[in-house]
C-alpha cells in the first residue's frame, strides 16, 4: 500500500 | 517598468496551455534576469517552475522586481488572440494593476493590443534543493507522453525503475498489468529520437499517472524531455523552452510512498 506524499515533505521554505 | 519582446508568441501560448490545468492563479516574477514562475497545484503534490531568461527576449528590460499576478484562464483568453508566429510584447508598470500584451504579425500588417487585469496573489514559494539525481533520462517528448497515456488506461499509478537494464515503467490495474522498458538508443540520422540514460545507482519510485499525463501537455514545447529520478525525492520532468540554456519549463512530482 502506498500513499501520495506532498512536496512540503521534500522541499523546504526558502 | 517591464518590456519584454518574444519573437514567437507560441512559446508563451504553449506554456500557459501546458500548466493551466495544474495551477489557476500564479505570479510571473520579473526581474533583470528574466521572467520566472513557481506554483504548486491545490493538492501540493505537483509543482510547476518556468524560467524564461532575459536572453530569450529581444529586447528585454525590467528595472525593478515586478510580480504579475495572473489568472491563467483569463490569460488563455487573451493569448488565444495571438497567432503562434506573432511577435509578442509584454509591458507593465512598476506597480502594475494590468499587463499590456501586444501581438504583431511577422510582416507587421496587424497589431493587436490587450490589457489583462492583474490580481494580488500571496504565493507560497518552496526552496528546491540542488539535487544530483541517480538517474537522468533524455528521450523524445512524444514517446514519454505515449507511455504515460497508455499506462493510464490500465492504472492510476506507475512504478519507474532505473537499472543497468534500462528504464522500466510498470503498472497494474483491475483489467491486468503492463510495462514498457526503454534502453539507451542512438539514432545517428535523427538525434531527436535518441534515448540517453545516465545512471549512478538503481532507482524505483511510484507516481500518480494523472499528474504525469498532465505534465506531458508540454510535449509541444520541445522535441525532447529530460526526466530525473532519485530514490525518495520528487521526480523532475523538464522541457527546454528555447535553444538558450536556462530557459525551461519544469514539473516536480512527489512520489507515492509506503505507509
Amino acid at each position: 500500500p502506498t500513499k501520495q506524499a506532498t512536496l512540503g515533505k521534500f522541499f523546504g521554505q526558502p | 517598468m517591464l518590456e519584454a519582446r518574444l519573437d514567437q508568441a507560441e512559446i508563451l501560448k504553449k506554456v500557459v496551455d501546458a500548466i493551466k490545468d495544474l495551477v489557476q492563479d500564479c505570479n510571473f516574477d520579473c526581474n533583470d534576469s528574466g521572467i520566472a514562475l513557481q506554483a504548486m497545484d491545490n493538492s501540493h503534490v505537483a509543482l510547476v517552475s518556468m524560467n524564461l531568461q532575459a536572453d530569450s527576449f529581444a529586447p528585454y528590460r525590467c528595472d525593478r522586481n515586478i510580480a504579475l499576478g495572473v489568472n491563467l484562464t483569463s490569460l488563455t483568453k487573451v493569448l488565444r488572440a495571438a497567432q503562434n508566429t506573432d511577435i509578442l510584447t509584454l509591458r507593465a508598470l512598476d506597480a502594475p494593476d494590468s499587463l499590456n500584451l501586444v501581438f504583431e504579425s511577422q510582416d507587421k500588417d496587424r497589431i493587436s493590443e490587450y490589457d489583462l487585469k492583474l490580481m494580488d496573489i500571496d504565493q507560497e514559494h518552496l526552496g528546491i534543493p540542488e539535487t544530483e539525481y541517480a538517474a537522468t533520462i533524455k528521450m523524445p517528448s512524444v514517446e514519454f507522453r505515449r507511455i504515460c497515456t497508455d499506462l493510464m488506461a490500465l492504472s492510476e499509478s506507475v512504478t519507474i525503475e532505473a537499472s543497468k537494464d534500462g528504464i522500466k515503467f510498470t503498472c497494474s490495474g483491475d483489467i491486468g498489468n503492463g510495462s514498457v522498458t526503454l534502453r539507451q538508443h542512438t539514432n545517428v540520422e535523427n538525434e531527436k529520437e535518441n534515448i540517453e540514460i545516465e545512471l549512478s545507482e538503481p532507482v524505483a519510485l511510484t507516481f500518480s499517472l494523472k499528474y504525469l499525463v498532465n505534465f506531458c501537455k508540454a510535449a509541444g514545447l520541445s522535441n525532447t524531455v529530460t526526466i530525473c529520478l532519485s530514490n525518495e525525492v520528487p521526480l523532475l520532468v523538464s522541457y527546454a523552452l528555447t535553444s538558450k540554456a536556462g530557459s525551461n519549463l519544469r514539473f516536480y512530482l512527489a512520489p507515492k510512498i509506503g505507509d
